[in-house]
């Protein structure tokens, strides 16, 4: 564990409370992407199989809030807040996401195993599973601030996990291409976010697109 | 470079 690392988990943790913090204060799930949530749902639960392979508790504790985290927010989305999700703002197709990810992952993986082949697949799909929330948002052009404090906890996430690699690869020699090129493209997505988010928000002003 | 792949990050 190092700073970058705990720093970035600990993001990943607060863009989660954020979310849930926007749909329990609005009672609303408008301009949030039930596809991008529920992508974030599979990409935990294929990537936690080894849920009962111990590495650490917290590593333990943190697959487990996770993947819970994300099905009940599937579950505030589809069930308890269901009469304010938007459907035709949500409109990306992600059933190509799914299929080109599954296809990566069966001919670019560290070993073609099961277990493995999924854990691939959900490194790949979580570098793509906000597009469908920045399409809807670029489709909205305006987002709540609340909603955009969850997308750059998120963002910021992915970019501080950059850092911890490049941490790893110097203290400890640790090379995993498939993490670092999706991560690398991941984080790759947020840049537009990102500019608009320090030219507007932080300055006080509503996200819109320009 | 092991093939044994650990996965010790979340």
């Amino acid at each position: 564990m190092n700073f970058f690392r705990l720093t970035a988990d600990l993001m990943h943790l607060l863009s989660i409370f954020v979310l849930l913090l926007k749909i329990q204060k609005t009672r609303s799930c408008s301009g949030i992407s039930f596809k991008t949530q529920l992508l974030y749902a599979v990409v935990f639960v294929t990537r936690y199989l080894d849920l009962l392979k111990w590495i650490s508790l917290y590593n333990t504790l943190m697959k487990i809030f996770f993947i819970a985290s994300s099905i009940y927010i599937l579950y505030l989305m589809k069930i308890k807040f269901r009469a304010t999700y938007d459907p035709s703002q949500d409109t990306f197709r992600i059933e190509f996401l799914l299929g080109a990810c599954l296809l990566l992952a069966l001919v670019f993986n560290y070993t073609f195993t099961f277990i493995e082949v999924l854990w691939t697949f959900s490194i790949y799909l979580e570098a793509v599973a906000i597009l469908p929330q920045l399409f809807m948002l670029s489709r909205t052009g305006e987002a709540e601030t609340i909603t955009t404090h969850y997308l750059f906890a998120l963002g910021a996430y992915r970019g501080l996990y950059l850092l911890n690699w490049i941490w790893r690869f110097y203290t400890e020699h640790h090379i995993d291409w498939i993490v670092w090129v999706a991560g690398a493209i991941q984080t790759a997505l947020y840049s537009d976010f990102f500019y608009i988010y320090y030219k507007k928000v932080l300055h006080g002003q509503k996200f819109e697109l320009p | 470079h092991n093939t044994e792949h650990k996965h010790d990050e979340l």
